[in-house]
């Protein structure tokens, strides 16, 4: 494992951290997407069905179970906690699931490298994952007064995204034969529709000023 | 089979 792969992951995990502590702090998850949360649950549940079927390392392991416990517990937290569920931004977060979840069910049909159940839901998981951050995208632009731990957050979500490009890269020319373009490609959407909130995020940031997206 | 070695990313 490279220095990039081990920092695109711990930069995942941070902002795991940073959620739960923006919404178990505050008691309140205004500002987040419960749909790009249930999503991201989707995408991990679909993608970690070899868990107990396909041991990589301990390592591997552990973070597929805390990715996993944590969505839930997050998904716990916004639809069933009593005091912060209420200050969930239903009318807001309207994005509907269906416009991202059947292109990419189609999609990993269509392209895939193995045709065999696991192997589709599993690339069905790579593409939604490049796309899951939209609801959440437009939530924020919505959004007025976004909260600092809501915006890193994001930021550092898009940021994983990055070290996971970077780390692409460094293998591509250490290990033979590592070539995998569904993974790459839809690492490199998925990045991209970061960088608008990127541009935003560091302007704000070096100007000392709160974070606003235009509308 | 592609499934094992391939996928050791989160």
């Amino acid at each position: 494992m490279n220095i990039f792969r081990l920092a695109g992951d711990m930069v995942h995990l941070l902002s795991f951290v940073v959620l739960v502590l923006k919404i178990n702090a505050t008691k309140s998850c205004r500002g987040i997407s419960l749909k790009t949360q249930e999503l991201y649950t989707l995408v991990f549940v679909c993608r970690y069905l070899d868990l107990f079927s396909n041991f990589i390392s301990m390592y591997n392991t552990t973070m597929k179970i805390v990715f996993l416990g944590t969505s839930f517990a997050i998904l716990y937290l916004m639809r069933g906690h009593k005091v912060i569920k209420v200050t969930y931004d239903r009318e807001q977060d309207t994005f509907r699931y269906l416009f991202l979840v059947l292109p990419c069910a189609l999609l990993a049909l269509l392209i895939h490298n193995a045709w065999t159940p696991f192997e589709v839901v599993w690339t069905f998981s790579i593409y939604l994952e490049a796309v899951a951050i939209l609801p959440q995208l437009v939530l924020l632009q919505r959004t007025q007064n976004i909260d600092n731990l809501t915006g890193n957050y994001v930021f550092l979500l898009g940021l994983y995204r990055g070290l996971y490009i970077l780390n692409w890269i460094y293998r591509y020319f250490t290990e033979p034969h590592y070539i995998q373009w569904i993974v790459w490609i839809s690492g490199i959407v998925q990045t991209i529709l970061y960088l608008d909130f990127f541009y935003y995020y560091i302007k704000s940031w070096k100007n000392n000023v709160k974070l606003a997206l235009p509308s | 089979e592609i499934a094992a070695a391939e996928k050791d990313e989160l």
